[in-house]
């Protein structure tokens, strides 16, 4: 997260973080029930298999886990039959945990948007990612504010690719603060009356974000899938193959 | 042979039609194999390094007449007479290689060694060559042609980056130029293969209607199979896509959210008899809504059918008899930050 602050632990108790083997750290994820949880598709480009890889839950600090994380491992990856990897579109896979995590202060499921539920443009909501930070990779993870815009004015950053209606756009004309590599699949969320956290976005793509950053960061526009999402959950908890 | 004989007759050279849709735009349409690169024939020519490399030199704009210089070495002209090749004149070849030659040197490429121009008789000589005459066209049909009169890739039409000097390639790219299918009554251009595949992709889904025809026992799955009445909603996948078991329970859009299921393709309420708090916490994590608030049972709704064989629920005597169950909400705990509490929350100054 590009422009960001250092959060608290337990600030965002859906955030998890998305493992494999030596590499350590690859993606974000976002848990949304007790044994599943959404990420991006690009991550398992070259790593689709399930046993490749585990989520781990209530960290704060990546070096240093602590007694409020979870591990899991992953029993099924499920990708986005349309997934596009040219033009990272459809970026989103669900992944089903081994075994259900314990709901506690530190992890915690976030809400997922009612049919056709949007953020509004110029809304501010976060992002929250143990990615680039512009000059180095944290430890701690990391929490940014930033502005919905709309697809217009998002399409106008980015001329040589098409914004699609599976996307949705976050950040600043001058990219302050903006997600990087290493946040992808991490949630872009917004808090609703009550103090109701929904996710309205998966970390997917941008402009460069190492050097000067320009135009705001892209998402998954998860509003659009929450439909497949379900469907996925049903299919593969109450339907005997 | 003609003119004098000889040992074996080596295969009697004959004129044929040019198909390399590269050269389809020359001033003559008939060629003969071996062609002047070595090539035995037109679909070894239409694969051949050379036939990729001259159309992508051509983008350049080095010669004016590179393409035709290039097709009368790849398909060189037969004289439906004497049967023979008509070469290239040596001036046409010397004119490409010295504008051209130095242009592939940037990429590091060589210019194609077979076409060494002193094999190519000088033009006015006593045997015929070939130049380009008048209005021959520069760009081949598998270019596309900017408004400047440069040549491009025809691939590159309408691909969104802009190729033509004058970006005349990128002008007017309606669906099918860009080879894709416009959805009715908008602008919006998708894939051929998008349509009917189970994903809605044009305003007013249009391009997921009348995609198949099930027989009047039968409903159609989301990609469009059928499958028998009585198969949805069983607990078992019958559709290839599972979509005969999605959304078999739901909470009534009315205002009492009364439970509502989907059976043999009608839709039924739950009779109350033998309801229990479990019912309801499976209903609700079923629904991937969290846990039961309340429950509470209702009489039934005009209008709804009441549940007969549903499992695990009453068997209705009669439609005045069974209460429906409804779960007002069903509570999900999503979307909490219990910790931020955790911490005295900072005061501002």
């Amino acid at each position: 997260i590009l422009g960001g602050r250092v959060s608290r632990l337990g600030s965002w108790p859906w955030q998890c973080s998305l493992q494999s083997g030596q590499s350590g750290h690859v993606c974000g994820c976002v848990l949304i029930d007790r044994r599943w949880a959404l990420t991006v598709a690009h991550c398992f480009e070259g790593r689709e298999s399930a046993e490749l890889w585990k989520v781990v839950l209530g960290l704060n600090n990546l070096d240093h886990p602590g007694v409020h994380s979870q591990s899991r491992g992953v029993r099924s990856i499920i990708v986005h039959p349309r997934y596009n990897r040219a033009v990272v579109d459809y970026d989103i896979s669900v992944v089903q945990l081994d075994s259900e995590v314990e709901e506690t202060a530190f992890v915690r499921p976030v809400c997922l948007p009612r049919p056709s539920q949007l953020p509004s443009p110029d809304s501010y909501c976060y992002i929250t990612g143990w990615g680039h930070m512009g000059n180095r990779m944290p430890f701690k993870l990391q929490e940014g504010e930033v502005r919905i815009i709309s697809l217009s004015q998002c399409q106008s950053y980015f001329d040589m690719k098409t914004i699609t209606p599976r996307m949705l756009c976050a950040g600043y004309d001058a990219g302050t603060v903006d997600s990087c590599m290493g946040d992808s699949g991490g949630p872009l969320v917004c808090e609703e009356d009550g103090g109701r956290w929904t996710l309205f976005g998966l970390t997917s793509w941008g402009s460069v974000c190492f050097s000067k950053v320009l135009g705001p960061g892209v998402y998954s526009n998860v509003t659009h899938f929450t439909p497949w999402i379900q469907q996925q959950i049903y299919i593969h908890t109450y339907l005997n193959d | 042979c003609f003119h004098n004989s000889c040992s074996g007759c080596s295969a009697a050279s004959r004129c044929e039609p040019i198909s390399l849709e590269l050269c389809m735009n020359l001033p003559y349409n008939l060629t003969s194999f071996p062609n002047y690169l070595g090539h035995l024939s037109q679909r070894e020519s239409s694969v051949s390094w050379e036939a990729s490399l001259f159309p992508a030199l051509v983008q350049t704009g080095c010669y004016q007449y590179l393409m035709f210089y290039a097709c009368t070495l790849l398909v060189p002209k037969c004289d439906p007479v004497s049967l023979q090749k008509v070469p290239p004149c040596r001036s046409l070849c010397r004119n490409a290689k010295e504008k051209c030659e130095s242009v592939l040197g940037i990429v590091g490429l060589t210019w194609p060694e077979d076409s060494d121009c002193s094999q190519f008789p000088e033009e006015g000589g006593n045997t015929s060559c070939l130049l380009p005459e008048d209005g021959v066209d520069e760009c081949s049909p598998s270019h596309f042609k900017c408004r400047s009169g440069r040549c491009v890739l025809a691939s590159k039409r309408c691909d969104g980056h802009l190729d033509c000097d004058d970006h005349s390639d990128e002008d007017n790219c309606g669906c099918s130029e860009r080879a894709l299918w416009e959805c009715p009554g908008s602008k919006v251009c998708i894939k051929a293969s998008m349509i009917c595949d189970g994903f809605p992709d044009c305003p007013l889904l249009v391009d997921e209607t009348n995609c198949s025809v099930c027989r009047d026992n039968e409903l159609s799955c989301n990609n469009h199979q059928c499958v028998h009445r009585t198969l949805w909603c069983d607990g078992k996948k019958h559709c290839s896509d599972s979509s005969d078991e999605w959304n078999c329970v739901s909470l009534s859009d009315g205002s009492g959210s009364v439970l509502t299921v989907f059976r043999t393709a009608a839709e039924y309420q739950v009779c109350a008899d033998e309801w229990n708090p479990e019912l309801s916490k499976l209903t609700c994590n079923q629904l991937g809504l969290g846990v039961p608030s309340s429950v509470s049972m209702v009489a039934d709704h005009p209008g709804f059918f009441l549940a007969t064989d549903a499992p695990n629920v009453c068997l209705s005597l009669s439609l005045s008899v069974c209460l429906s169950v409804c779960l007002p909400v069903c509570l999900s705990e999503c979307g909490q930050r219990p910790a931020v509490g955790l911490y005295p929350h900072r005061k501002k100054r």
